[in-house]
């Protein structure tokens, strides 16, 4: 299965 | 305090519908603009952004900013408690430990209001930064539910194929594969039935076939979806409401 990354890796904490 | 009238239950009913099984306890941070939630699932790999503005509520007051916690579970059960054609309010003081829920039928001759206790929620609030997505396909909400609910036995990734010719959606599963390709098309007397691609750049991402079925869950709330692609970047799937929206972001699989 492919990896699946996790939202926050792509939005900042704001 | 704040005050919302929504002419018509079923709106916040199917709001919350539509995001329970992805989100469980939230905050609804109230402002003069109107009501909105952020939310990532409980595994992380999703987002869920609903914005309800002021101008959707017949009657609005906010004058101070509010974060209602509130677990969905619960307020699913108060919300049923209200006919979908039913007048519904919302209210809660400043420091306030409980929304008020009420329901008034079109009659006007039955009311009934229901208090929600409300949690302290210390909740992660994402930035999500301005994306230049390099396709944008909008169509029939119906439609994008029914791909993702044929693909859903098929396999648990649907990779999403933009081109300016079209939108080409794949699975590929143990016991075979499939597809589907949409054209763009246009109809003057049915818009809603149309299928719009704004392509800068051919794009592909692959995703997971069990949160885009369950971001299906809003499909009643708008007759056309949004599907937003960039490269390498989470999808958005944007469901349009009369005044705001419920976007759901998910992050792709990627490609070792």
């Amino acid at each position: 299965p492919l990896d699946q990354d996790a939202i926050s890796t792509f939005f900042r904490s704001s | 305090m704040l005050e919302g009238k929504l002419e018509q239950a079923s709106l916040f009913k199917k709001v919350v519908e539509a995001v329970r099984e992805l989100v469980q306890d939230c905050n609804f941070d109230c402002t003069e603009n109107g009501l909105a939630l952020q939310a990532m699932d409980t595994s992380h790999v999703s987002l869920v952004s609903l914005l309800l503005t002021a101008d959707g509520f017949s009657e609005y007051r906010c004058d101070r900013n509010l974060a209602l916690g509130i677990n969905l579970v619960s307020l699913t059960k108060i919300l049923r408690c209200g006919n979908n054609e039913d007048i519904l309010t919302l209210e809660a003081g400043d420091s306030a430990d409980s929304l008020v829920v009420r329901f008034e039928n079109t009659q006007q001759d039955r009311m009934s209001e229901y208090a929600l206790k409300l949690m302290d929620i210390d909740q992660e609030h994402l930035g999500i930064p301005e994306t230049e997505y390099a396709a944008s396909i909008t169509m029939p909400s119906t439609e994008f539910q029914r791909i993702c609910r044929d693909m859903q036995s098929i396999s648990e990734s649907i990779t999403i194929d933009c081109t300016k010719g079209g939108v080409k959606f794949t699975c590929e599963g143990d016991i075979g594969s499939g597809s589907v390709t949409l054209k763009p098309n246009s109809s003057a007397d049915k818009p809603e039935l149309c299928t719009k691609i704004d392509l800068s750049e051919p794009v592909s991402l692959t995703l997971s076939t069990k949160y885009l079925l369950n971001f299906c869950k809003a499909t009643g709330l708008s007759q056309q979806v949004t599907l937003k692609l960039a490269d390498e970047n989470p999808i958005l799937v944007e469901y349009p409401l009369s005044a705001g929206h419920l976007r759901f972001y998910l992050a792709p699989k990627l490609d070792e």
